[in-house]
């Protein structure tokens, strides 16, 4: 079969979603590029980790937010549950 | 710090655990050590004291995994996530596992498994993530000397929140992030490096970029795990593209990230005599480097490697206004600034006078 080719967008919502589902309880499959209804969700919770992190709380998957989620870390969620 | 919500958390203090699955990559002997002093480090700040049992249900387990291992969080292979813990509990409550795909080890290469398991234990007594970047319980891995370690005042704050003061009749203390826009503010040493300016103070140094506006707080560890905290001197050889620390009478050479190789080495190669035994500042302009010890100054000709003649002298006969110790200083257009405590000033060297005085945090953005 064709490798499944990721572009880089898609590559970048899938590192933010595991993240923020891993760590910041974003309800699972709820972010897919394009769809508008969980978007509102993502921000809040990528600006919840940007504050937790002193980052600039863009609620946008930026370079220094990429760079601090691709960080070595502890697997226990940031809010604590 | 964080409590973990709902504040769970052991109704006794002598807690026992129990290593119920090693890792291939350590001794077992070894594996015990690390995992002792890791428990230490709680019970020097707290009442708790933490028993190794062999046999039986222990309160906090400890075991490596690889990938899923049915606690419905499952490992990610190599980096990424490299540990995890369950809060105070019956059963699974404090139990730690770690990624088995990960490299353990027991010096500054990733990933110390005596730093991870410290900050893991933390879960397994009721702490969740800290904020502070300085703290054991902050969610991301950054290396620090295990020799030395002591815990961060934000952990000793939160594992007291939750049991009480420590049993030792002096109670712990440890240390904190420097506070940038602190008004106190003073450093240690500062060095320029290919166009930024490091700011160097106890286990930290700040990392000032020419186009970034934020001012960056690392550890000196995280760069450089086998120099000490606390470094007293640095200046910038820009021809030689090196930067020089000086901590007591030994001096290190970074190029970039990598410590030269034959560093640390002793002060006497410079030329100093005996009697000074460590170095309060140094800046490096025009093939020469000037070294000030309290309120002399040397200049050390980098050509001909030797001190020039007629040295020290009085750092106020030739630097007028600038009348006490020093405690850093770099060069910046033809201007020494001059750090004295919570007040830098600029000295400018063709005027040959000091053109400006200034809060020294003001480097800082603040």
């Amino acid at each position: 079969f064709p490798v499944r080719w990721e572009s880089p967008e898609e590559e970048t919502t899938q590192v933010v979603r595991n993240y923020l589902e891993r760590f910041y309880q974003l309800p699972r499959g709820r972010y897919r590029s394009g769809r508008s209804n969980g978007t509102s969700v993502v921000v809040d919770k990528l600006r919840e980790m940007q504050r937790f992190f002193g980052l600039n709380e863009t609620g946008k998957p930026d370079e220094e937010t990429l760079e601090m989620m691709r960080k070595p870390r502890c697997g226990v969620p940031d809010n604590g549950d | 710090f964080m409590v973990t919500p709902g504040n769970p958390r052991w109704k006794h203090t002598n807690l026992t655990y129990r290593i119920l699955k090693y890792t291939t990559q350590l001794s077992h002997a070894k594996v015990e050590t690390v995992i002792s002093t890791a428990f230490q480090i709680w019970a020097n700040a707290s009442s708790l004291t933490f028993t190794k049992i062999s046999q039986g249900e222990a309160d906090i387990n400890i075991a490596f995994y690889e990938g899923d291992h049915g606690d419905n969080s499952p490992f990610d292979g190599p980096n990424g996530i490299l540990a995890h813990a369950f809060q105070p509990g019956p059963g699974i409550g404090g139990d730690a596992h770690f990624d088995e795909q990960e490299t353990w080890t027991t010096n500054f290469e990733n990933y110390n498994l005596f730093l991870v398991a410290a900050h893991e234990f933390g879960h397994s007594l009721g702490l969740s993530h800290s904020t502070d970047p300085v703290a054991l319980m902050y969610p991301i891995y950054a290396f620090r000397e295990p020799s030395t370690y002591t815990l961060p005042q934000d952990d000793i704050n939160g594992i007291q929140a939750i049991y009480g003061p420590s049993s030792n009749p002096v109670q712990p203390t440890g240390p904190s992030t420097p506070t940038a826009c602190d008004p106190r503010l003073t450093f240690d040493a500062i060095a320029t490096l290919r166009g930024e300016i490091l700011f160097f103070k106890d286990r930290y140094f700040w990392r000032r970029h020419p186009r970034m506006p934020e001012v960056e707080l690392n550890f000196i560890s995280l760069f450089w795990p086998a120099l000490p905290d606390g470094i007293q001197a640095a200046y910038e050889d820009p021809d030689k593209d090196l930067v020089f620390l000086f901590k007591g009478s030994q001096y290190w050479a970074l190029s970039g990230y990598d410590i030269e190789p034959g560093y640390p080495k002793d002060i006497s190669n410079y030329g100093f005599p005996s009697s000074v035994r460590a170095i309060d500042a140094a800046v490096y302009y025009r093939g020469e480097t000037f070294f000030f010890v309290n309120d002399q100054f040397w200049r050390y000709d980098n050509q001909r490697q030797s001190m020039q003649t007629g040295y020290p002298k009085n750092i106020a006969s030739i630097f007028p206004g600038i009348e006490s110790r020093v405690d850093a200083v770099f060069q910046q257009n033809h201007v020494f600034l001059f750090f004295i405590g919570p007040t830098y000033y600029a000295f400018d060297l063709s005027a040959h006078r000091i053109t400006r005085v200034q809060r020294s945090n003001r480097w800082l953005n603040c």
